[in-house]
């Protein structure tokens, strides 16, 4: 997290806060909403309060307003900039102002008005923007779903360092964003998808672009609003160009960036008894899918549509080498990826055995 | 400036990529605007240090270049306030 240079804070912890002009895209009542509840994402992890005022002054004033508004930093219309807030002081310190340019939603199309004033009121707080990814202080906007939403402990640290813990008796804690490089680092699901790898973890996912070998770190609800965090399982099948991500006993179908219809749908479809509740890794390879639950495998037979006879088996008998309970497993050139913790085995098909161990992380370019 | 023998568009879309990158360093990375840059803020190496700049806030490649996954975070909607200073 960045304090604003300076240091600027509120003397007082309770803060006054009046919406002096409303946007025509949603209701009042959802306007007063929005704002309310981004104003108790900071007073749940911080000693301030905020009290909406109707009338007169307020230390925090909100408007949506388009384009030159008169505080020599005018708005760019749809998209760009969405939203401003100034530093705490007199007058125009503390205020927050709106794009009324955007489309502003209550829900996961763009732009939530809950998230935008959330992170705007961190800046009238004295917050200045964060490097963290995860962070709500983080500049880009990225899509998280208002209903689960809780501050990242990058946030709760940047705001306590100002005015200091919460009045709570227990103090609130956030999710951190996981870090590429940590050493420590495990992975809860990975898939190609038309070339690319993805690697989940948590409510993120790296992206591994296959020529330029970047990675980027996304949000997951910013590509899939509906799909939740903590994937556990992930596959593509190549030959329908469909990826399936599987948590607990639901899996959903993915073609591209579009969650196909009818998901999420349960486990059984493949054939699996009620005793299996949830899948550690799956791969797809020359029209078989195989899972991995526990230290056992299940295959499943594309074209038959049904799991195999004589399944499931110990995957060291068919996997010799990968002794350990797999994380996530993709295939590249004949070669099955297997992650166990901080590792990977790389297992290539033809040869029948591992060819190469080495660290989960450097397919992070780490 | 232009790439010597490059069609017109693809002079046009470099010149779009330098406009993009020109509007997003002064209003994020406090590049003094045109028409206020002495003869040392405009020159090249200023614009390159804050793109380095920026590109370090992202944990992008410190190319100081315009490049493509550059670009592209800056084209992505955001908050108005500056990444830098006040």
């Amino acid at each position: 997290f960045m304090l604003t240079p300076g240091n600027p804070k509120w003397e007082q912890t309770n803060l006054t806060y009046r919406i002096i002009k409303y946007t025509t895209q949603l209701s009042e009542a959802d306007v007063e909403e929005a704002i309310k509840k981004a104003f108790q994402v900071w007073s749940n992890a911080s000693p301030l309060t905020f009290t909406k005022t109707s009338q007169g002054e307020a230390d925090i004033k909100i408007a949506f307003v388009q384009g030159d508004h008169g505080d020599n930093s005018p708005f760019d219309g749809p998209n760009g900039i969405l939203a401003h807030a100034f530093q705490p002081g007199q007058g125009v310190g503390g205020d927050a102002h709106f794009d009324e340019d955007e489309i502003w939603t209550m829900n996961s199309s763009s732009y939530n008005l809950f998230l935008v004033a959330a992170h705007e009121f961190g800046h009238s707080l004295g917050l200045a923007h964060s490097t963290d990814p995860g962070a709500l202080m983080y500049p880009n906007y990225a899509f998280r779903d208002p209903s689960t939403y809780t501050l990242p402990q990058d946030d709760i640290n940047g705001i306590q360092a100002i005015y200091g813990p919460s009045n709570n008796p227990i103090q609130p804690t956030g999710p951190s964003t996981p870090t590429a490089c940590d050493p420590r680092l495990t992975f809860d699901a990975i898939t190609t998808l038309r070339g690319e790898i993805l690697f989940f973890k948590d409510k993120y996912f790296w992206r591994r672009h296959p020529q330029l070998r970047i990675v980027e770190l996304n949000f997951i609800s910013l590509f899939w609003p509906s799909l939740p965090d903590g994937i556990q399982a992930a596959y593509e099948n190549v030959d329908e160009d469909l990826v399936f991500l599987f948590k607990g006993g639901q899996y959903w179908a993915l073609n591209g960036y579009d969650i196909e219809q009818g998901y999420p749908r349960d486990i059984s479809d493949y054939g699996f008894p009620s005793s299996v509740r949830a899948i550690d890794a799956a791969v797809y390879y020359r029209r078989k899918t195989y899972f991995f639950i526990n230290d056992q495998i299940w295959r499943y037979d594309n074209q038959r549509q049904s799991m195999e006879p004589g399944y499931p088996k110990a995957i060291a008998s068919i996997f010799p080498g990968i002794e350990t309970r797999v994380d996530a497993v993709f295939q590249q050139d004949h070669v099955f990826l297997f992650f166990s913790g901080p590792r990977y085995y790389a297992f290539n098909l033809d040869a029948h055995r591992v060819i190469r161990v080495d660290r989960s992380q450097r397919w992070l370019n780490c | 400036f232009p790439v010597p023998g490059g069609s017109p568009e693809e002079a046009d879309a470099q010149e779009m990529d330098t406009q993009v990158v020109q509007d997003y360093l002064e209003k994020f990375y406090q590049l003094p605007r045109r028409g206020l840059r002495s003869q040392r803020q405009n020159s090249p190496s200023v614009i390159v240090e804050k793109l380095k700049e920026m590109q370090r806030f992202f944990g992008l490649s410190e190319t100081g270049k315009p490049d493509q996954q550059t670009l592209a975070v800056m084209r992505k909607p955001r908050c108005g306030v500056p990444d830098s200073g006040d």
